[in-house]
């Protein structure tokens, strides 16, 4: 068989505000195939998926690994699971802080524990000893902290999907 | 959200989804890229998948894993991917899901009711095609 990948940066909105933003988005999306293509000329499937959803973590530009969007308490906790398809084995982390690239660490979870998925502190702890582990300053820039700003601001006035969760964190005291 | 399906030269098929959620989620919550069936799924001899969008609804329609069974029972990938986006925007409405894979014959599709979902593909050394929306 000919090796091929396939990836994405996400469904949404994608209104570009300019020639240049759609080029940047284009330029990063060629990376990722073009590094999980690289991967598949020297292995298997499940390096390319890993090589190429990488790329896509460090661009900082999606939604994932640095470009990761925020919490209500201006948090980034990320998700992120893979599956080899020959030996159906699973790696999964989910809400796990500080990990700029969690494709990485879910793959460590499928192939050094006996778990299918880990979340939370017990993840950043396992990241902490494989060298995976990043400063939380790592997932923060101007851009988006005023897009931190701009959402709640949505949801104070309603326009939101998760309206409980707003109430629910007004009750906890989360932010003001 | 971002994603990756694989296939390489001895037909093996890999899929991994990673995300950051969504924008002010609660601390803990969990949507579907990390849950098997849902936000991904990877299956020898029958595709491979990754799916982006509101995870809790991705969770309740079990996207990924509903496309590989479409697809073990014949249907063509593309098909299957258009099948399982419908059947979520009959229930939850537009803007909820997208989603790309890959069979084990090396067709590749993707079916998404957002406005648009950033994708790509590529063979053997090449960039195939980069799109975002539907008509690109």
């Amino acid at each position: 068989m000919e090796p091929l990948i396939v990836v994405h940066g996400g469904a949404g909105a994608y209104r570009f505000s300019n020639d240049e933003e759609r080029l940047r988005y284009t330029r990063e999306l060629e990376d990722a195939v073009s590094d999980g293509l690289k991967a598949l000329s020297t292995g298997g499937a499940l390096d390319a998926v890993v090589a190429a959803v990488s790329s896509m973590e460090d661009s900082g530009i999606f939604n994932a690994g640095r470009g990761s969007v925020l919490t209500i308490s201006g948090n980034v906790e990320v998700d992120a699971g893979l599956m080899d398809g020959s030996s159906m084995r699973i790696g999964a982390v989910a809400a796990v802080r500080n990990v700029a690239n969690p494709i990485k660490l879910a793959r460590m979870v499928m192939e050094k524990t006996d778990h299918v998925m880990i979340a939370g502190e017990g993840a950043t702890e396992l990241a902490r000893m494989w060298g995976l582990f990043t400063r939380s300053s790592r997932f923060y820039n101007e851009v988006k902290l005023r897009r931190f700003e701009d959402v709640l601001k949505d949801y104070a006035n309603g326009r939101g999907y998760f309206n409980r969760v707003i109430k629910l964190a007004g009750e906890l005291g989360i932010g003001d | 959200t971002v994603g990756a399906v694989a296939m390489d030269r001895d037909g093996n098929l890999a899929a991994g989804t990673s995300t950051g959620g969504v924008w002010l989620k609660f601390d803990g919550r969990v949507g579907d890229s990390p849950i098997p069936g849902a936000g991904y799924w990877a299956q020898n001899g029958v595709g491979a998948f990754s799916a982006s969008g509101l995870g809790e609804v991705i969770i309740r329609s079990m996207v990924c894993i509903r496309a590989a069974f479409l697809v073990e029972n014949g249907v063509e990938v593309a098909e299957a991917l258009r099948r399982v986006v419908d059947g979520v925007t009959g229930r939850y409405g537009n803007g909820t899901v997208g989603v790309i894979g890959i069979d084990a014959r090396g067709n590749v599709a993707s079916s998404f009711n957002t406005n648009a979902m950033a994708r790509a593909w590529g063979r053997g050394g090449r960039v195939i095609r980069v799109a975002f929306h539907g008509n690109d």
